[in-house]
């Protein structure tokens, strides 16, 4: 049975959960490759998280520290486009109607 | 800006609005906003946006939630809020807006909702082959910002924009005299405009080609000095080989290096060069001279302001953009008349004064007064002893030492003993971009 919402929960709190899954921001944006999820590989060594964590934070003009610090987090939790900032998203162009 | 690759081969664009049921917000609204936003690109292209209501628009619109059959499901409220496709057949340059967004129109503010125009216009960017920009203030920066109430595009988009599909008019593109389309350049045969299918923009414009020799500058000052060596270069596509180069500035800017020949620049970082470069310059840096051929000094100031200097005048720049009042000749900055042109310039860490160099002699510059300091101009023998005269760039690096460079070499500068390190020079192309 669906859950009846309070009326005092903020729609906008509600609507910005914190990126717990910095990998799969990562990736749905570019920063890490995507090719992991075909072959299951979800193991990736501290200086390909730490290499993409400052390549998000020199694209999002936020200080270089390749830590998932407070203001990556913030820059995460920011409302954005979907499409990928490094390279044009995988068969988005392509896909025909 | 970056361009993806793909562009749509006519002008007269048409799009369509296909979600007739929308909850929270009155259609009518909705597609007046998606018109503003189409016309915010019209406006700085010769692009047209026209409403037709049907399939085969060139652009469609959709309201979505959720998993919307394109293999990118929408999140809810908050997060990402739209995406859009990339010019193309079938769903090339169709727009999607997340359904169960707090969607704002007609200008409405509101602290919990998201104005749609601000969105839309975005969106359409990709649908007119743009990609995401890491500029903070361009539109197509990939977070969403507010617009300021006498929003202009930014000149990251407008740029971008006007690549593509050239500028609205004459007007326009004489804001930027390098972006002209190809009927308006005064020599066709050097125009190549292309746009590479693997994105990541490399564009190629009408420029004149540096393979010709560039006519050697001769001083005309009392004290006698030689002309200056015309610049070798070896060139591969218009472009010369940075391997194999000598260059006519290097500069320290935004904590990068960049290197300065002709009319490109190459960035350099802690990993390289960055992907992208050589530049033009004039892509970086706006309204420079259009028969600009190269630049003899860039440094960046104590307040963040950049300086080129350029023949007997010099610019300054905040970011990208020139300030208003200049060029100034090079007499306002106290050097004089005779000077032709200046060698190189930095700030030097010691003492954080502003050392010119043009020649045999050097200038020390009094930020205070704005001249240089009495007792200026100095044989650069006296104090750089090594760094020889005539010298092509000059800086200080981040390891604190002071580079000096002339032809195809340089001198590492040992500024606590006062004299380079060696007297042999090092190869520019071995040291600073790993040749062979």
């Amino acid at each position: 049975r669906p859950i009846q919402e309070s009326n005092n929960t903020s729609r906008r709190a509600r609507s910005t959960p914190i990126y717990e899954d910095v990998q799969g921001y990562l990736m749905k944006f570019g920063y890490l490759p995507e090719s992991d999820l075909e072959t299951g590989n979800n193991l990736r060594d501290g200086s390909q998280l730490h290499d993409a964590l400052r390549t998000l934070q020199t694209f999002g003009n936020i200080p270089i520290t390749g830590k998932l610090d407070e203001a990556t987090k913030q820059l995460m939790k920011r409302p954005r486009c979907g499409v990928s900032d490094i390279s044009p998203t995988a068969g988005q162009h392509r896909t025909k109607r | 800006y970056t361009l993806q690759g793909q562009k749509w081969h006519h002008v007269n664009l048409t799009w369509s609005l296909r979600t007739r049921r929308l909850d929270k917000v009155d259609h009518g609204w909705v597609r007046s906003d998606l018109n503003k936003a189409f016309q915010v690109w019209a406006k700085y292209s010769k692009l047209t946006f026209r409403e037709v209501n049907s399939e085969s628009a060139d652009i469609l619109v959709f309201f979505e939630k959720g998993y919307h059959g394109d293999g990118y499901p929408f999140d809810g409220p908050g997060q990402v809020l739209a995406h859009a496709f990339f010019p193309g057949t079938g769903r090339g340059g169709d727009a999607h807006f997340d359904e169960e967004e707090e969607w704002l129109v007609a200008d409405k503010t509101s602290k919990d909702g998201t104005s749609l125009f601000r969105v839309a216009v975005h969106e359409f960017g990709h649908s007119l082959g743009l990609s995401h920009s890491s500029a903070e203030d361009a539109l197509m920066f990939p977070w969403y910002q507010d617009l300021k109430s006498n929003f202009e595009l930014p000149n990251d988009d407008r740029i971008g924009i006007q690549v593509l599909y050239g500028a609205k008019n004459d007007k326009i593109w004489g804001d930027i005299p390098a972006y002209r389309p190809t009927s308006q350049r005064p020599d066709p045969s050097t125009t190549v405009p292309t746009i590479s299918s693997t994105a990541r923009t490399v564009i190629t414009k009408s420029m004149t080609s540096i393979t010709n020799p560039i006519t050697p500058v001769t001083y005309t000052t009392s004290r006698p000095m030689p002309p200056r060596r015309p610049p070798v270069a070896v060139v591969v596509d218009d472009k010369p080989d940075f391997c194999n180069t000598s260059f006519d500035a290097v500069s320290i800017i935004r904590k990068d290096t960049f290197f300065f020949k002709g009319k490109y620049t190459w960035r350099l970082g802690p990993k390289g060069v960055y992907a992208g470069y050589p530049a033009l310059i004039s892509r970086l840096w706006y309204n420079l001279p259009e028969d600009m051929n190269q630049v003899d000094a860039v440094y960046e100031r104590l307040d963040g302001k950049i300086v080129f200097f350029i023949g007997r005048q010099y610019y300054l720049f905040d970011g990208n953009n020139p300030l208003r009042g200049y060029p100034k000749p090079l007499t306002t900055l106290g050097l004089p008349e005779e000077l032709d042109r200046v060698d190189a310039a930095i700030v030097w860490g010691h003492n954080s004064k502003t050392y010119i160099f043009s020649g045999t002699m050097y200038w020390r510059f009094d930020d205070e007064t704005g001249q240089m300091e009495l007792d200026y101009p100095r044989d650069i023998s006296s104090v750089w002893r090594g760094a020889g005269y005539n010298i092509d760039a000059a800086f200080q690096w981040h390891d604190g030492a002071t580079y000096f460079f002339k032809n195809r070499d340089f001198w590492k500068f040992n500024d606590l003993r006062m004299r380079v390190e060696q007297e042999e020079p090092r190869s520019i192309g071995e040291f600073w971009f790993n040749c062979t």
